[in-house]
């Protein structure tokens, strides 16, 4: 079990602290907006109304052995880097920030916070692959040049087989799993003989290059 | 080739405009504040400034053959629902919106949206899980009972064989993958005689219960 710091009740903040206490860890919020400390506080360990900037009152509640800090606190920038400076006074080694553009997570970056996460733009790319991929399900990048997705299995390979349909030679990603889409079983790494079905969807490891190629 | 049309620039907005462009795509923006559309107008197909309420405006630019409109108007819940309403009377077929929570996300989907987007949310959970699961590198779930998780390959398996480990008996889940986290070559579907190495990475898929459980 684990215990975290989120500073900042943005939409974000909010879930962050909701999902970690879920997963069984404990969690501190902190945000000087009473509305907000109110709402979530049944569902946090601790809940403080104050001024994270107020470096006192922020080393009442912080000590440095926390797992990490998380802070969502808006876009005014001196807010954070004040919090952000407080923190790293206090010997909190891991501080996370949510932010909305490089020039505040360069800064940020630059005065100690260790994690800038760009949850707008990470959403944008991945909507905009699912635009792009029409019978796309998932995409999920695994390195610049690999990835896996999730594709609905086309009306053409049903009731064919793997070893028939040759894939891999054909195509140069592998299947690594089908999913029956009504009843969510999944059929992991499906051998030459897997004979595809209605209402499926194969899951797809393979050079990007290759997976953007795919027509079938 | 597709057409979009982004309404709203919203860091998402923005966002998913560039990254639909980046993809070969076409890209109308609308937005009321001057000062967005002027910053992105040199990488969007065309951009105009309006007032997305009104409906002659909106009407004059967006035909109900495009491949979808995405809103992110921001939090005033009337300019979302009057620009579904207009989208909806001129035809659109796919409305896609942001929204930062479940309220304003089932109102909008009652007046006729298609898909609504919490990124914040997602965000949210994807940070929790890697809070939660230190040497994760990512997760992703594929349906409620199973995911796959990239895990940085644990000391003790490095110089041994995945038939020595024997991962999929032992562990229940399958090594679909290992990454070199230096250089990002991968090898898929390794074989039993495959040999772990230093500074690498394994992509497992399973059941989330069995992945829960991993302990090496
Ligand atoms: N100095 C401060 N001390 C404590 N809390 C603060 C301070 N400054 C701002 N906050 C809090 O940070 C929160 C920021 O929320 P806001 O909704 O502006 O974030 P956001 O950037 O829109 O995030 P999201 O997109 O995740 O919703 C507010 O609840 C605000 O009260
Ligand atoms: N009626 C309207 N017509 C056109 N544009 C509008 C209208 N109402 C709002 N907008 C635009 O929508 C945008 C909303 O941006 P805002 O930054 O408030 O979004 P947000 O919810 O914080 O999104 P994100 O979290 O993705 O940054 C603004 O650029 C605003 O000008």
């Amino acid at each position: 079990m684990k215990y975290f710091v989120v500073i900042g009740l943005g939409t974000f903040g909010q879930n962050t602290a909701i999902e970690l206490e879920n997963l069984g860890h404990q969690v501190l919020v902190i945000d000087q907006d009473e509305k907000r400390v109110t709402a979530i506080k049944d569902l946090a360990t601790e809940s403080i109304i104050a001024d994270a900037t107020d470096k006192k009152v922020l080393s009442e509640f912080v000590n440095k052995n926390v797992d990490a800090v998380i802070l969502n606190m808006g876009d005014n920038l001196e807010a954070n880097a004040l919090t952000t400076l407080n923190l790293i006074s206090i010997g909190v080694k891991r501080i996370i920030i949510k932010a909305k553009n490089d020039a505040f997570g360069k800064i940020l970056t630059a005065i100690g916070a260790t994690d800038i996460i760009y949850s707008e733009r990470e959403g944008a790319k991945r909507l905009a692959q699912k635009l792009h991929t029409p019978n796309l399900i998932e995409h999920i990048p695994l390195s610049p040049e690999y990835e896996i997705v999730e594709l609905a299995v086309p009306d053409k390979f049903i009731g064919k087989t793997l070893d028939e349909l040759k894939i891999r030679n054909k195509y140069k990603v592998v299947v690594i799993a089908v999913k029956d889409i009504l009843s969510n079983e999944f059929h992991l790494i499906p051998g030459a003989d897997f004979e595809f079905c209605q209402n499926s969807a194969m899951i797809i490891i393979g050079k990007t290059f290759d997976i953007d190629r795919l027509s079938f």
